[in-house]
Parts: C-alpha cells; structure tokens; sequence
C-alpha cells in the first residue's frame, strides 16, 4: 500500500510526495 | 535531454484522460485539440463546451491554426491559474507555441504539459487526478513529481 510507507524508498519518497499533495486542500495556497 | 524525458512522461500522464482525440505522440498534440479535450475535464465549467467549441480540429498541418488553438489554450490556462487558483505563474517559462506547432519541439509541449499537470492536481477534483499519478509507472510518477515540484517553486500567491 503506497499510503503507509515510509520516506526512504523511492516508491516511499513518491507516496509521501502524492499524499502531501492529496491533503492540501484545493484552492489553499499552501 | 531531461526536458525529453518530461515531455515523454506527461504525454504518458495525458493519456490517462483517454481524450476522443488521438494523444500518443508529440505530433497528435501539437494542434491542441487533445489537450484542449483533457482540460474540459479537469475543469468543465472554466473550459467549458463553448470554449471547446472554438478549438478547430481540422487544422491538418497548417501550422497558423495550430497556433491559433495552441494560444486560446495557453491564455486561458494562464487565466485558470490567476483567476480560479489565485496563483501567479509569472515565473515559469511559458511554452513557444511557434516552435511547438511549427516543429513540434517536444521542449515546448513538456512546458505546456507541464502546465495542464499543475492545473489537474490543484483543481477541485485533484484528488481523483493524483491518485491516477499515483497508479503510473514509477519512473513516470517520479518525472511527474518533479514537475509539480518545479511548478510550485515558481508560484506565487
């Protein structure tokens, strides 16, 4: 499951990028 | 050679929206109509059905009507950015539209890919748009991380 890894790995580095992505909220700056 | 690999994987990325418009090479995107396609359905109401309607997709290869298109879509993804997400893009270098409908220089579609991407993960419907990202490739998912990256450092609000 890509949600629960980790920030070492690549795929963990990608997931961690993505769901930081996913929470922001729309429209919010930042 | 970086820039290639952009314009290889967001064209990958753009196939996701399996546009009616056929979107597997540099070439087919190069009259806009496929990409003009893609952001109708990140945002219908801003690229609406009218705005679409004025996207000729019979340009053959008349590279005047290739312009034509290809500005509409750039002004108004510029318009998207500033009216809709509040976020000035004055710092990212805007696509040469002459060089991508004259020669289909791939540098000048990952720029302008590069921009549609920043549109679909900021719109409303963001997180339907990521979570495909997040069932590509990996090499891709990296390249379409990186261009994200390099996008939001040149946002301001």
């Amino acid at each position: 499951d890509p949600t629960v890894k980790g920030g070492q790995t690549s795929e963990g580095v990608l997931a961690n990028f993505f769901n930081s992505l996913l929470s922001k909220k729309t429209g919010s700056p930042g | 050679a970086s820039k290639a690999v952009l314009c290889e994987s967001l064209l990958v990325w753009l196939q996701t929206f399996n546009t009616p418009s056929p979107c597997r090479t540099v070439e087919d995107l190069t009259s806009g109509v496929a990409v003009s396609q893609a952001l109708h359905q990140i945002d219908p109401v801003w690229f609406s059905e009218n705005w679409l309607g004025r996207i000729k997709d019979d340009v053959t290869d008349n590279w005047r009507l290739k312009m034509n298109n290809l500005k509409k879509i750039l002004q108004m993804v510029v318009d998207y950015y500033n009216e809709v997400l509040m976020q000035q893009i004055s710092d990212f270098p805007l696509p040469d539209l002459a060089l991508l409908a004259e020669r289909s220089d791939p540098v000048e579609l990952g720029r302008l890919l590069q921009l549609i991407l920043g549109c679909a993960v900021k719109c409303e419907r963001k997180q339907e748009y990521i979570k495909i990202i997040m069932t590509l490739e990996e090499s891709v998912q990296h390249v379409v991380m990186t261009a994200i990256q390099e996008l939001m450092s040149k946002e301001n609000i």
